[in-house]
C-alpha cells in the first residue's frame, strides 16, 4: 500500500491520490467522476461493486462543509474499511454481495481548497454571486426541499445563504442528477461535524416523516453502535427539534425523492473542539462512527423496499 | 491565508425566548462579522459564535448587559490553527 496515514488531515489532492490507489488496488473499487465543482475540479465517487447492474445502492458523503476536516478524513477511514473487510467481515461482504455502495469524501472540493490555502473557517462553496461583493453558498441550504424556507439566509454574505435558486451548486446539482439518473439509491447518509447528533428529515418543517417509528428506532440502534466503542453519546432525532429549523437540506431532499434511509451525522465533538478537531480524534472518530453506518446499512440490506 | 489571532469562540447559553432574539439581533449585525458555528434558535440548544479579536469586548458587554451566559470554547482561535498546521506538517514529514 501507499502507507497513507488516516491519522492525519490532507490536501484534496493527498486525499484523491488515496481514491485512486483504493481503486488500484481492489478489483471491486472503481473511482468515478459525476461532475465538476464551480472552480471546475472533480467530484469523485468511489463506487464499491461486486456485480450486476443498478442493484439497489447506498449513498455516502462528506464535506459538504468544507470547514469539517475530520468528516472528509473519516469517509477515507471508511472507504479503506470497506474495501479491506469484504471477504472477510460477514455483514461487509453480504452488503456488496447484494448492494452497491457510493462514496463521496469530498462534496465541496473548492471550499476545501479554500480552507487549506486562504480561510481555515470556510464552509460553503466557492461560486460567485450575481450581484454581491461575497462568495458562495451553504450547499446544504440548496437543495430543492423546502428551499429558502427558515434557518437559512437570504444573505449572500451569511455562512447560511441559500443560493440564488435551488441547485444553484453544480456541486448540489451534480449528486441531484446522479441520484435522480441512477433511480435505485435506498439510503443517504451524510457526514457533518459537529454536535454529536443523528438525524432524519425533516429540517424544512416540523412534521414528523411518514417512516418516523422506523428512522427512530434505527436511529437510536445507530447511535447505540456509535457509544458501544468509546462512550460517544449522539443525540437522535429529526433535523427541526433535534438542531434547529433548516430549509433546502440535503436529507429533505433525499427522503422527498424516495430514499427513505436518508440520514444526516453531526460527529465529534460537542464544542470543545468544534470543527477544529485534532488530528489524533480522527481515528477515534471514524472508527465509532463505522459500526453506526454498518448498522443502518444492514438494516437497509435486510428491509428491501 | 487568513490569521484569527485573538479571535475568540464562545458558548452562550440563553434561558428563554426573549434572550434568544437577542442574539439573533446580534447575529444580524453585519459590521460585528460574527461566525456562528450553531445558530441561535431555540434556548434550549447551545449557541457557538467566533468573533473577531475588534468584536470580542462588545460582545462580551453586550452579552453581560442582557444577562446571558457565556463561557470560553476557544480563548485564541489562532493557537489552534497553528497547532492543526504543525500537526499536518509533522505526518507530511512522517510520511516522506
Amino acid at each position: 500500500g501507499t502507507g497513507f496515514d488516516f491519522g492525519t488531515y490532507h490536501t484534496l489532492e493527498d486525499i484523491y491520490a488515496e481514491l485512486d490507489h483504493l481503486a488500484s488496488e481492489y478489483s471491486f473499487v472503481e473511482k468515478i467522476q459525476i461532475g465538476q465543482s464551480y472552480e471546475k475540479r472533480p467530484l469523485y465517487v468511489l463506487k464499491f461493486s461486486t456485480g450486476g447492474s443498478n442493484r439497489p445502492a447506498i449513498w455516502l458523503d462528506a464535506g459538504i462543509h468544507s470547514r469539517e476536516w475530520v468528516t472528509q478524513a473519516s469517509a477515507l477511514w471508511i472507504a479503506n474499511k470497506i474495501a479491506s473487510d469484504y471477504g472477510t467481515d460477514a455483514s461487509v461482504t453480504s452488503l456488496l454481495d447484494h448492494m452497491d455502495l457510493f462514496l463521496l469524501p469530498v462534496a465541496n472540493p473548492d471550499g476545501f481548497v479554500y480552507t487549506h490555502t486562504s480561510n481555515r473557517m470556510w464552509r460553503k462553496t466557492r461560486s460567485k454571486i450575481p450581484g454581491s461583493v461575497c462568495y458562495g453558498v451553504d450547499p446544504n441550504r440548496n437543495w430543492d426541499a423546502g428551499f429558502g424556507g427558515p434557518g437559512a439566509s437570504k444573505n449572500p454574505c451569511s455562512d447560511s445563504y441559500h443560493g440564488p435558486s435551488a441547485n444553484s451548486e453544480v456541486e448540489v446539482r451534480s449528486v441531484v442528477d446522479f441520484i435522480k439518473s441512477h433511480g435505485n439509491f435506498k439510503a443517504f447518509l451524510t457526514l457533518h461535524s459537529y454536535s454529536q447528533l443523528l438525524m432524519y428529515p425533516y429540517g424544512y418543517k416540523c412534521t414528523r416523516p411518514a417512516d418516523y417509528a422506523e428512522l427512530e428506532s434505527l436511529g437510536r440502534s445507530a447511535a447505540n453502535a456509535i457509544k458501544s466503542l468509546y462512550g460517544t453519546t449522539f443525540q437522535v432525532g429529526p433535523i427541526c427539534t433535534t438542531i434547529y429549523m433548516a430549509g433546502g437540506t440535503t436529507i429533505d431532499w433525499t427522503y422527498a425523492n424516495g430514499v427513505k434511509y436518508s440520514f444526516s451525522l453531526e460527529l465529534r465533538d460537542t464544542g470543545r473542539y468544534a470543527f477544529l478537531l485534532p488530528s489524533s480524534h480522527i481515528l477515534p472518530t471514524a472508527t465509532e462512527t463505522w459500526p453506526a453506518l454498518l448498522d443502518i446499512m444492514v438494516h437497509v440490506l435486510e428491509h428491501p423496499y | 491565508l487568513e490569521t484569527f489571532v485573538g479571535h475568540q469562540v464562545l458558548r452562550v447559553r440563553t434561558s428563554n425566548e426573549e434572550q434568544v432574539k437577542q442574539l439573533q439581533l446580534l447575529e444580524s449585525l453585519e459590521h460585528l462579522q460574527l461566525d456562528f458555528w450553531i445558530n441561535p434558535s431555540a434556548s434550549a440548544v447551545p449557541v457557538d459564535v467566533r468573533i473577531p479579536a475588534a468584536s470580542v469586548q462588545s460582545v462580551k458587554a453586550f452579552l453581560e448587559s442582557h444577562g446571558i451566559e457565556y463561557s470560553i470554547l476557544i480563548e485564541d482561535l489562532q493557537d489552534v490553527l497553528d497547532q492543526e498546521k504543525q500537526d499536518m506538517a509533522r505526518a507530511a514529514q512522517r510520511q516522506r
